[in-house]
């Protein structure tokens, strides 16, 4: 599934 | 991945280890709050729900299951292995007033209505105010022992690094996140005080910094 690039964050 | 962010990263880790191996050595939690931790498990555990539905990098997958781990030893060193040493008369915050406002603000405030979005959101403001029964419980007993202080310093370096890391992304990537943004300069500023004293009492008297 596609993840906003904020989930990137820890 | 900026410089900034990585030792942010690796600030929050050292807090994480620093608290854990201090809590290990003395057999002792005295002057922590395990309130703090639990809130600090929550935070994790909403935020990290995306380990089970997508793989960003071995990075981000390693590093979340380091802090949930940790997350919960420490709660599990509080509560159970050294409960006798738990101060719970001192750690007397009220964390619903914490948990409940943060999580109508998840509700109403946030970049997508789905549970997934609403829980990171939730995990994002609830961390911001997480550290709040801790600086309360040393409020409450004037004293915080060394070890407590550099992991208070550590926690709260890692995200005033996150605040230089998104003004960084801003420039060069064009990523903007309000939400965060927000809920890090809340949480920064939560520690600026601390940092104060850190700074300018920590030197003088190395076994015990007072905070009003």
């Amino acid at each position: 599934s596609q993840v906003p690039l904020r989930h990137d964050e820890l | 991945m900026n410089v900034f962010r990585l030792t942010g990263d690796l600030s929050h880790l050292a807090a994480i280890i620093i608290l854990l191996l201090k809590i290990w050595k003395s057999r002792s939690c005295a002057g922590i709050s395990g309130k703090s931790q639990i809130l600090f498990a929550v935070v994790f555990t909403t935020r990290y729900l995306d380990l089970l539905t997508s793989f960003i990098s071995l990075y981000n997958t390693s590093m979340k299951l380091i802090y949930i781990g940790c997350a919960y030893a420490t709660v599990y060193l509080i509560y159970v292995k050294f409960r006798a040493t738990y101060d719970g008369n001192h750690d007397s915050f009220r964390v619903e007033f914490l948990v409940v406002p943060v999580g109508g603000l998840a509700v109403l405030i946030n970049h997508n209505f789905s549970l997934m979005e609403i829980l990171w959101t939730f995990s994002i403001y609830l961390e911001s105010v997480a550290i709040l029964p801790q600086l309360f419980m040393i409020s409450k007993t004037g004293e915080a022992e060394t070890i407590t202080t550099h992991y208070l310093f550590c926690l709260g370096l890692y995200r005033a690094l996150y605040l230089l890391n998104w003004i960084w992304r801003y420039y060069f990537e064009g990523f903007l996140d309000m939400i965060a943004i927000f809920a890090g300069l809340v949480q920064t500023v939560l520690y600026c005080d601390f940092f104060y004293l850190y700074v300018t009492k920590g030197g003088k008297d190395r076994k015990k910094v007072m905070l009003p």
